[in-house]
């Protein structure tokens, strides 16, 4: 039981370093007991972004703790796959890089696991197999498929 | 286990029924501010079993489509089609299926549960869902703000997630 | 002291109501104590956006709570002008012509008070007066004054 | 009364000093992910008198510049040049002036302010700030993350915060 614990934990760290630095171009990242010795005790969260020195979680960006959350909800597969992702605009706090990365790992998720994402971000919807459109009218919902259409501005 | 389609009627802002398809890959739903798209997100977190003051309501009541003008429907559904549940669904299905119909209505006050449109007790779904590792208060769902919420819970917080995907 | 507070409270309500039609295109909303007899009770903040039925402030979406949120801010102003908005990423949950809407009214508020705005939302920036972009290099921030060019597509 | 000039130097991300000219009307800052806009934000409510805690830092100390190898630097400033508070500031002012220079010191795990290059208690700068209703925690001031906050937190401290501006 005990180490079926600590061999889930190694897999999620060693995957979420490795979308860690998908995300970030570099850096690292990894789990760790807050005390090793008691299996109870909590679960820290190392970040760092390539170039800069290790620091409090708390202390990184907004679109840096954001990126880090979602390589952590995503590393968790390595625990146990999820057959889907619903993912309501996490996307929101990135800048246009970061979301361009976001979206091409999202993209690859994508062959295992369905990805469902709520976005405004013209990256991230760029990448999708399908776009639904949801209007108001009067008050009511509908719902609409829409055609990816290449733009002029790549 | 595929979440084939998603059929919305009388529940939040959706009046008229809607059927959305998903497939498999990478599904976008865009839309301007107020339209729609988090509602979608609470009926199929709703269909799943979750509960109403995750869905920014705080009685069923509030669930069901209220018009800009006039009375409230009476009755809300939300109908969801999986596929590919395999033997993981052999004992929890009244017969063998490779499509299962799960659905759940709101009427006089009560929500109520229906799998391939027979009713079934609340725990029927849950049961149905953890085999195929689907929660409704899962890792792989988040909700709108929320995306950074897993780095803020306490150290405890997030070392009993680690057991729940162990 | 009393009519002081309710003077304050009318104002402030009504000018969240003007912001508030004019976030919305339309609409109302207004402040109100829970308990009308108690002028200690908590204070309710009423907003329904046009052509909806009035709702729990929890109800509205993202994109909606963020337009409340940020009338109610400006409203107070009506109570006691701030000499400056400090504003860090407040759109981040906006659609393209919501974005459109608040920065043409932090533009108007601008003219009495200083407006400082961080953003990624070029809705926002093209309405700016100066821009300053802010770079990182070899782990420590810079800033550059950035001239604002009209794009040829508007 | 404006904001006219802000100088940050060894304060979190910024190893170098920077100046940054405020000026009427609407300013934007822009740039990408983590590259030190909210600690500008952080640096102006820093030298105003909030807490390191608001700041997202543990302790005063780790708002001191850690480059990415090496050690933090000893001392950090951050300097707010304000002008136009006119008689407001009659008496908290060494001698009348057009334009006011606050600043605030971190070095040897503790912080100073000086108001016009001299020292001084963290209420003056408190009080200087009141006669022109600038207040560090107000609500003309919104962090990252928080424009919702004001609608989630409780109609009682709603109810407070009409007090504040009446
Ligand atoms: N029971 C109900 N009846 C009718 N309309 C409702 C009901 N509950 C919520 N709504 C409406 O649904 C709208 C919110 O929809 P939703 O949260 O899905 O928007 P959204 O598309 O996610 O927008 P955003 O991009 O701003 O997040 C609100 O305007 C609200 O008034
Ligand atoms: N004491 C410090 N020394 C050096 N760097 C620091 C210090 N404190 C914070 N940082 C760095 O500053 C960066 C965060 O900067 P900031 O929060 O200002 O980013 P931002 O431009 O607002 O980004 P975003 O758009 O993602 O919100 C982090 O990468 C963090 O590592
Ligand atoms: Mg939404
Ligand atoms: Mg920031």
């Amino acid at each position: 039981k005990r180490e079926r614990f600590f061999s889930v934990m190694e897999a999620v760290s060693s995957e979420l370093d490795k979308l860690f630095r998908r995300l970030f171009n570099g850096g690292e990242a990894s789990l760790a007991l807050a005390d090793p010795a008691n299996i109870d005790s909590g679960l820290l969260i190392r970040a760092r972004p390539p170039a800069k020195e290790p620091r409090l979680l708390d202390a990184l960006s907004g679109g840096e703790k954001t990126l880090v959350a979602i390589a952590f909800v995503l590393a968790l597969a390595a625990g146990r796959p999820a057959p889907f992702y619903l993912l309501d605009e996490v996307d929101a706090a990135l800048d246009k890089a970061n979301s361009e990365r976001l979206a091409n790992l999202l993209k690859e998720y994508a062959r295992e696991a369905q990805v469902i994402v709520i976005s405004h971000n013209e990256e991230l919807i760029r990448h999708a197999d399908r776009v639904y459109g949801v209007v108001m009218r009067e008050g009511a919902s509908e719902v609409v498929a829409m055609e990816l259409v290449a733009h002029a501005r790549s | 286990a595929t979440i084939e389609r998603l059929s919305i009627a009388g529940f939040k802002s959706f009046r008229r029924r809607v059927t959305i398809a998903f497939h498999t890959g990478f599904t976008a739903i865009v839309g301007e501010n107020g339209t729609g798209k988090s509602n979608i997100f609470d009926a199929l977190t709703f269909v799943m079993g979750r509960r109403s003051r995750a869905l920014r309501a705080e009685r069923v009541e509030q669930l069901l489509h209220a018009p800009p003008t006039g009375d409230p429907v009476e009755e809300a559904e939300v109908a969801l089609t999986i596929a590919g549940g395999g033997t993981a669904w052999g004992d929890l299905l009244p017969m063998p299926a490779d499509e299962v119909l799960l659905s759940r209505r709101i009427a006089s006050g009560a929500s109520t549960y229906r799998l391939q449109g027979r009713t079934c007790p609340a725990r029927t779904v849950e049961a149905l869902l953890g085999e195929i590792h689907v929660d409704p208060n899962g890792f792989h769902i988040v909700e709108q703000g929320m995306v950074v919420d897993v780095l803020e819970r306490s150290p405890k917080r997030r070392r009993e997630i680690l057991d729940e995907v162990a």
